[in-house]
């Protein structure tokens, strides 16, 4: 299974 | 009160046109670090920034920092009515609720102006440390263009592979597979066209090709594409808009489960 995480599961949100 | 003038006004349309697909509305900040942008694509999954330094406009004037919410698709049709030749000057008054683009013809015989509506946009920006990337991959961009689209008719995703061989382009269809291996080239007439490939640890990562495809319309702003590929890390792809700044897309890779 193929998974596309989001971008904030990698870098903090301001 | 913003005003900013930009004597290569093309490069603000190619600006435009490399990102309005990819992201509906934005916020434009303009400071004295220059005229910038950081935007997500709806899907959360690519963040495109955009630097243009004050160094690489005629006039740069700013008084305060502003940020001006714009829907970048009607910011485009605006842009489109700019010769590619234009200088182009963007104006906005204290408080106001509009943007105006001014664009002059090279030879002074033709002036225009638009305005346009500004909106309010809440926008959250993601903060990005530095980091070492296992391997930085720079070549040409119209390559990396031609790769891209070549895979996508057989693929949805695209693996990208650093090893000591060179960066592997591999995909995998329902009529069959396919792989393109780009090897460090240095021997070349001109220095934009070399791949050259640091690394420090190999790397593999897959990318949804629909992304990678959006991003490459940034591939007119720059001769030149530089990947940045860590395991388990967004790659980032940039693209130099020489002597001003750089358009970067953050791109989520895909992960097996």
């Amino acid at each position: 299974l193929i998974l596309q995480p989001c971008l904030m599961c990698f870098y903090p949100l301001y | 009160m913003l005003e900013l003038r930009l004597v290569q006004g093309g490069l603000l349309k190619k600006v435009l046109e490399s990102i309005k697909d990819l992201v509906n509305d934005a916020n434009f900040d303009c400071s004295a670090t220059g005229f910038s942008l950081q935007a997500m694509d709806s899907s959360q999954v690519a963040v495109v920034a955009l630097l243009l330094r004050p160094e690489g406009f005629e006039r740069y004037w700013c008084d305060r920092n502003i940020s001006m919410g714009m829907n970048l698709n009607n910011m485009a049709k605006m842009l489109k009515c700019a010769g590619n030749d234009d200088i182009i000057t963007l104006k906005a008054e204290d408080g106001s609720d509009t943007v105006t683009f001014m664009f002059e013809s090279p030879t002074q015989d033709k002036i225009a102006d638009f305005e346009m509506k500004l909106m309010d946009i809440n926008s959250e920006r993601l903060g990005f440390p530095e980091a070492d990337y296992h391997a930085i991959v720079r070549m040409p961009s119209s390559e990396f263009a031609r790769i891209c689209k070549d895979l996508s008719s057989i693929g949805n995703t695209v693996v990208i592979s650093v090893t000591k061989e060179g960066v592997r382009f591999s995909t995998r269809g329902d009529i069959g597979t396919a792989n393109v291996v780009c090897r460090q080239n240095t021997a070349v007439d001109k220095p934009e066209e070399a791949t050259i490939i640091e690394m420090n640890e190999p790397v593999s990562l897959t990318f949804g090709l629909r992304y990678m495809n959006s991003l490459t319309k940034a591939t007119p702003l720059s001769n030149t594409v530089t990947l940045s590929l860590s395991s388990g890390l967004p790659a980032v792809v940039e693209y130099r808009i020489a002597e001003m700044g750089y358009i970067r897309f953050y791109l989520a890779p895909k992960i097996e489960e």
